[in-house]
């Protein structure tokens, strides 16, 4: 893996979203993971549609939760993803409206990725952002810098939230990934959240996955 | 999805009665906490207050209930007068199809010293586990980051009562978020944030995701490292 990687100075990456009131975290992440391997693939960025999954994906939860994995599944299954635009989000469950011709992404397949941080580093900076998911230990009140919880105050058995690393670094010598969340602008570092890297911090390497396009 | 009026507002000890929706989940929730205890030493409810969320054919509800007990366990070796114990609790009940599962449970003790209504500074409608109030220049701090807080995030309760339970809960927050600080071993900040006057649990509701602890979905196919031929 080169030392550092940022998807968004590439253009891989759209705007920090907003999830309201609603625990549908799942979905955004695998948005943001869909958007990132579209554009790397297509090499166009489009901001696509959480609330489709909220609607139609009938494995997973809408606001009471859900997972990555049945995720890709629903969007394989369904025939793509609608852009926000079309099929715009509205933080609770409605009746699935989804067309599929105005579809305008698909994937062919999703996969599990490494546990091992220097693996999924490497993978980022080829393949793009990823999803992941963590036990948000502390997030309600982090502000900015490198989070780095104690393994027993963060134990990587209660994940909890879903988010998108979009890229990893050093500040001041200290490992970190760049991780998007959704929870608006007014969180964090401008809605990223800065986790200490390589140490299996808060189990950041444990549900990580990616969609493929081919 | 938010809370309706009817399950907001109210303070520690300015809740209102509890509306009949939240009464069945927290009865469940007192025989759970009761399980086992002989007759005489069980819990009574107190106060009840919650909020409840709704997907397809269940119900969610986050509760925080007073629970009173006797301290003295044995009625028959008890010095008069009995002093009551009274535990703060924290439920998740969820309902479905007409049965109930508790998901959570979390009580600790509440000092009834410093739930005086009639005391409006803010020391007094918190329920702490420390008996140690704190400090009046902390609780002026704490009183002016609030207001900055409820400016800065457009805050509105819907009566005094909510306010000054927000306040309690955002104080407790800001104690906590301290302690995070302590513990952490980078370089985060921790702080007022725009979910400073929720509870934990509050937040846990609204904002995360239950379901990926379970990680139980679909088995994916593990991905090739990079560089692998």
């Amino acid at each position: 893996a080169p030392p550092e990687w940022d998807w968004r100075r590439k253009g891989a990456v759209t705007k920090v979203k907003n999830q309201g009131m609603c625990g549908s975290c799942w979905a955004f992440s695998v948005t943001g993971n869909v958007e990132g391997q579209w554009f790397l693939n297509r090499g166009t960025l489009l901001s696509l549609s959480e609330q489709e999954l909220l609607d139609c994906d009938k494995v997973d939860k809408a606001c009471m939760g859900g997972l990555p994995s049945s995720a890709y599944s629903a969007i394989k299954n369904l025939g793509g993803l609608e852009t926000e635009d079309d099929y715009s989000y509205q933080g609770h469950m409605e009746a699935c409206s989804f067309s599929a011709k105005k579809a305008k992404v698909y994937i062919n397949d999703s996969v599990e990725l490494s546990k091992n941080e220097q693996k999924l580093a490497a993978w980022v900076a080829v393949k793009g952002p990823i999803s992941i998911a963590i036990n948000a230990f502390g997030m309600q009140f982090y502000r900015h810098g490198i989070a780095h919880p104690l393994r027993p105050l963060c134990s990587p058995w209660f994940i909890d939230h879903a988010m998108l690393v979009v890229g990893y670094g050093n500040r001041s010598d200290i490992p970190f990934w760049a991780i998007k969340n959704s929870w608006g602008t007014d969180w964090g570092e401008e809605g990223y959240y800065y986790l200490h890297r390589g140490s299996g911090s808060c189990g950041v390497n444990v549900m990580a996955s990616s969609a493929v396009v081919d | 999805a938010p809370a309706s009026p009817e399950f907001r507002a109210a303070g520690v000890v300015g809740w209102e009665p509890p509306t009949r929706e939240l009464l069945g989940p927290a009865r469940f929730a007192l025989d759970a906490y009761n399980r086992g205890r002989a007759a005489g030493t069980r819990a009574v409810l107190g106060t009840v207050r919650g909020r409840v969320r709704r997907a397809g054919q269940g119900s969610l509800y986050s509760l925080e209930a007073t629970l009173e007990e006797l301290s003295c366990k044995d009625p028959m070796v008890c010095q008069l007068p009995v002093s009551k114990k009274t535990l703060l609790c924290s439920f998740e009940v969820l309902e479905e199809l007409g049965k109930h599962m508790l998901l959570r449970q979390d009580c600790g003790p509440v000092d009834i010293k410093v739930t005086d209504v009639r005391n409006e500074t803010f020391n007094s409608v918190l329920p702490l586990s420390s008996r140690e109030p704190f400090p009046k220049e902390f609780s002026v701090k704490i009183a002016s980051a609030f207001k900055n807080f409820v400016t800065t995030y457009n805050r509105t309760y819907e009566s005094k009562e909510e306010a000054q339970w927000r306040l309690a809960v955002f104080t407790r927050n800001m104690v906590l978020a301290q302690k995070i600080q302590a513990l952490d071993r980078g370089t985060a900040q921790y702080g007022v944030t725009k979910f400073s006057d929720l509870t934990e649990e509050e937040f846990r509701t609204i904002y995360l995701n239950p379901l990926l602890q379970e990680q139980s979905g679909k088995k994916m196919r593990l991905a090739k490292a990079v560089g692998d031929p």
